[in-house]
């Protein structure tokens, strides 16, 4: 199961419908200071069902929203999709006959979050649990943030030890 | 299940022992248990860079925690190798040798793992098969942008 | 005194909205109080980058803050030089247009301040008059060499 | 007041004794990963009086003497001293007529420090007053650690207003 695109639409900084297209297992994402690449990443866990807004670098789970720029106005609405090829199989289960397999979360001012499974509503937990057992997750040892990767090395016993028990 | 455990500190304790050496150019590093008893006790990391005594690795250099985090993460992945794995700019506290030996496993790694990592560094940008730049050409809306490797050097700087 | 925390405070943002654009290529940061009484308030600041709305510090991007962090410390230095500064690469998450911007102000400022910057990033090597380079040609034993910076630039691959 | 150089010996990874000379206001350091670079900065902290094992990386103030390598025992003692170049009389009181000025901080294994300052030898407390009004000190603004330039901006606004103080 490989991540063969992410399409971001009045998510942080990108306010109009953007598609990142990974074409390979080696994709590099780069550009300037402030441009947008980290705001990728939080994309992702977003979509995965991150809930607390600082995990964001927000301070209200609103602040994912395009709020406008210097020539732009706020937008109402993020949304963000990834689309998974699954052609092996490797999602088990009810998904194991789809060849793709896409998850979208939606939201807009009032909070409320909507998520969709290959375009069907769905809950967060239903989520959630198709990513169980993968490794995946929000907060998963998978994505490594921005000045984060001495973090496990600055962890207590204990939780090291709770890291590799997501991992197993 | 304490089974289940057990065989998962193995396994990661075995990879972390053959990643380091390969991330740092020598030394070793392994995994210690803080307890009897598998089901509750801590784990740590004893790490031995090349030529130095095994310390505590709270006086390890900033660089040299970073690619033992590196060669940890990378451990687990071996382990339960996850869809994919995204980094983002891990490099940026690492020397041009010690860049090209998280390059060099990037590129193996790639094999079995789907990498997407965010860089400023020039040797890791050529790691990459696909490169998408982000740009703010109209300021404060983020772009998406094909590059080349030549190009996007040329992006960085602009 | 109440006096002397309001020219101190008067001065910091001053410079502050003097620095910030020159580090960024345009936008603007200032100093904000949270209270009345100047005793007790606390001090926040507030910056826009080029092309972006005023929005919490908390969003930005890890290059922006550190070049804010960047602006606001240099503005306190013009308002009591400290004899001298040291800098532990403070231009790790900078890219090169930053960089560059970075290191002509380091330039300017040493007319006044003594800089003393640890860097693996080729362009601020290049700012600086004197290089000292640190080796463990013998492992785990510190030393010193001179170093020129085309030698610098081969030092940082060993 | 220029500082002209840094003598270490037995400091953390410097276990013979090294000299740093700094011969202008643009002085870089330079070095693979590991190699001492950050010990250096620790070094001046130290010597001005810097009294938490933590803030300089360590577990016990002991673990800045030099504990060994592969190929050396450890030492007993560490030792740093900073020289300044006060042709301009900027230090004022005692200290206005001498041309340069040396401090200097001493420790052995049982932990207790030494501090001199011009080959004499003085307390804790004459150092820290020695420096007091120039923005020096051991957790100064003008000294910024690895990873911590952000600290600033993340900073709350009465940690924030005490910084701006401590500069005035
Ligand atoms: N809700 C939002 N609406 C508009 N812009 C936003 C929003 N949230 C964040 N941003 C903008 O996104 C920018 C940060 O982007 P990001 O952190 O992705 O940068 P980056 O490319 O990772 O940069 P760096 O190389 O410095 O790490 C900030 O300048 C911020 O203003
Ligand atoms: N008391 C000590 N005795 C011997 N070696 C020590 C002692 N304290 C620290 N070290 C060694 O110093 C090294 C760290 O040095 P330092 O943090 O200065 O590296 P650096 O040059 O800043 O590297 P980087 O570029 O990765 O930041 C560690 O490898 C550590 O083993
Ligand atoms: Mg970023
Ligand atoms: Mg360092």
């Amino acid at each position: 199961m490989r991540l063969s695109r992410i399409r971001l639409a009045g998510f942080k900084s990108f306010v109009d419908p953007v598609t990142v297209h990974l074409r390979s297992n080696l994709v590099g994402i780069l550009g300037p200071n402030g441009c947008g690449k980290s705001n990728v990443i939080d994309a992702v866990r977003w979509v995965m069902g991150e809930s607390a807004a600082s995990r964001l670098r927000g301070e209200a789970m609103s602040d994912v929203i395009f709020s406008g720029s210097a020539t732009r106005k706020p937008v109402g609405q993020a949304s963000v999709e990834l689309v998974f090829d699954n052609a092996e199989g490797r999602l088990g289960g009810a998904w194991a006959s789809y060849a793709e397999i896409s998850v979208r979360r939606l939201v807009n001012r009032d909070g409320t979050s909507q998520y969709f499974l290959n375009g069907t509503r769905c809950r967060r937990r239903d989520v959630t649990e198709l990513f169980l057992g993968t490794g995946l997750g929000p907060r998963s040892y998978a994505i490594v943030e921005q000045g984060m990767i001495s973090r496990v090395i600055d962890a207590r016993p204990e939780e090291l030890r709770a890291f590799l028990e997501e991992a197993a | 299940t304490r089974a289940r455990m057990k065989d998962t500190y193995e396994r990661v304790d075995a990879d972390l022992q053959a990643l380091f050496p390969r991330l740092f150019g020598g030394g070793r590093a392994w995994l210690a248990m803080t307890g009897e008893d598998l089901l509750d006790a801590g784990v740590t990391i004893m790490a031995q860079p090349p030529g130095k005594k095994i310390g505590s690795l709270s006086l390890m250099s900033g660089g040299e925690k970073a690619l033992t985090a590196v060669a940890l993460v990378f451990a687990i992945f071996r382990l339960n190798p996850a869809p994919f794995c995204m980094l983002d700019e891990v490099d940026a506290p690492l020397d041009e040798a010690n860049v090209g030996r998280f390059g060099r496993l990037l590129r193996e790694m790639s094999e079995r793992v789907q990498f997407i990592f965010i860089t400023h560094n020039k040797a890791t940008m050529e790691v990459a098969e696909h490169l998408a730049g982000v740009t703010m050409h109209e300021p404060g809306v983020s772009r998406l942008v094909d590059v080349d490797v030549a190009e996007a050097v040329r992006l960085a700087a602009v």
